[in-house]
């Protein structure tokens, strides 16, 4: 553990509380993407599969899984249920077979090695990385945001851009890197710049967020 | 064979 991926662990907890303080306090699900939520899921229970098959790490790592799994599944449960009235799938256009195709083919093609644990771990940090597009699209075409729901998003990018100087740090300490880690979390964080732009200089300006016509 | 790095991570 360093530093780096501690504060990230904690922005990616931060994230899910304001996600859920978001949820509750407007008693709506309005401007959030249920196909992010649902592939946020389906990362949990696909990587965090090594809780029954895995090495035991340590309880932060069980602690905090388990923390994901509960959470995640419990927004989608806020999401369909208790607040499906303010749920509007009709803006949350984003073809998920685009994101589930190429992801099975990456992790059936790059993995440790090809059991079914190991291809579903690949699976999870690839879907990890795109699991995004459905909430952006969605901000894409509505073109603004509740500012607490852009502070959810900065949480959550924030997570992931800070796991990058914990691989570097891990590269000089540990002497080896995760191609199939970094690579895809370079990629999950890229997704984000522009959002962290327009985060930065409007939002955190107390301004609007908005995009640009 | 030992773990793959960022299998300790979440």
């Amino acid at each position: 553990m360093n530093i780096f991926r501690l504060i990230g662990d904690l922005s990616h907890l931060a994230s899910i509380f304001i996600l859920l303080h978001k949820i509750q306090t407007t008693r709506s699900c309005r401007g959030i993407s249920f196909k992010t939520q649902a592939l946020y899921v389906t990362v949990f229970a696909t990587r965090y599969l090594d809780l029954i098959f895995g090495e035991f790490v340590s309880v932060y790592n069980v602690i905090m899984k388990l923390f994901f799994l509960g959470s995640s599944c419990y927004i989608l449960y806020l999401m369909k249920m208790k607040y499906k009235p303010t749920n509007d799938p009709s803006i949350d256009t984003f073809r998920l077979e685009y994101l589930l195709g190429p992801c099975t083919v990456l992790a059936l093609i790059f993995n440790f090695s090809f059991t079914p644990v190991e291809i579903l771990w690949s699976f999870s940090i690839f879907l990890e990385a795109v699991a995004i597009l459905p909430q952006l699209f969605m901000l894409q075409r509505t073109g603004e945001a509740e500012a607490i729901t852009t502070h959810y998003l900065a949480a959550l990018g924030a997570y992931r851009a800070l796991y990058i100087p914990n691989w570097i740090y891990r590269y000089y300490t540990e002497g080896s890197w995760d191609p199939i880690a970094v690579l895809a979390g370079l990629v999950q964080t890229g997704l984000y710049l522009d959002f962290f732009y327009i985060y930065v200089t409007k939002v955190l300006q107390g301004q609007k967020f908005e995009l640009p016509a | 064979q030992p773990q793959p790095q960022a299998h300790d991570e979440l």
